[in-house]
């Protein structure tokens, strides 16, 4: 474990319950992508299924079973309890154009053809897309509330500071996995244009607005 | 099958 993959960790599970608490309190999910929550859910459900045939740490476990748990949590205040206030409007990103493409590529670029390595393969190419229908959503709003873009904020710096681990494990440990870093350089270059406006807007206080 | 990094990380 190092620093970067420490606050990596942390950044993410930050994001994870800043968007738990913002429907929570606000008894509201207006501006969440619902269809991102749910890839989301995907790729943790793919990703973890080693949660009880590979033991690594008791960090690693408990963080498995939080992040499962909050995320499907998530998923159900968005799509049961508050389903109301769910944006369906302009949550219209058709996920099964990203499915698909990552599942077909999952299958033929993977380090072994075996039911868990190629799972665990979707879910990494997943999860470097699964903010995409988020991302859309706003386009089309043309606006994010703050404590949304702060969830954003959280989510892309996890997997910066992800690549920054692996630039850390591949000098002191000579760990390299390329599948992992070529998507997490995708995941996070999704994130560019945001982190623009985020920095140029959101820090000066200002509403995050995309230009119409 | 060795040259598969250990999966580690979340």
């Amino acid at each position: 474990m190092n620093i970067f993959r420490l606050v990596g960790d942390l950044s993410h599970l930050l994001a994870i319950f800043v968007l738990l608490l913002k429907i929570w309190k606000s008894r509201s999910c207006a501006g969440v992508s619902g269809k991102s929550q749910i890839l989301f859910a995907l790729v943790f459900i793919t990703r973890y299924l080693d949660l009880f045939t590979n033991f690594i740490s008791v960090y690693n476990s408990l963080m498995k079973v939080i992040f499962i748990a909050s995320t499907v949590a998530t998923v159900y205040l968005m799509y049961i309890k508050f389903k109301a206030t769910y944006d369906s409007n302009h949550d219209t990103f058709r996920i099964e154009f990203l499915v698909v493409p990552v599942g077909g590529l999952a299958f033929l670029v993977n380090h072994d053809f075996t039911p868990l390595e190629i799972l665990w393969t979707f879910s990494i190419y997943l999860e470097s897309v699964a903010i995409l229908p988020q991302l859309f959503m706003i386009s089309k709003t043309g606006e994010a509330e703050t404590i949304t873009s702060h969830y954003l904020f959280a989510l892309g710096s996890y997997r910066a500071l992800y690549l920054l681990n692996w630039i850390y494990r591949y000098y002191f440990e000579g760990y390299f996995d390329l599948i992992a870093v070529v998507a997490g350089c995708v995941q996070t270059i999704l994130y560019c244009d945001f982190f623009y406006l985020y920095i140029t807007k959101v820090m000066w206080g200002k509403k995050l607005s995309l230009p119409a | 099958y060795l040259d598969i990094p250990e999966k580690d990380e979340l």
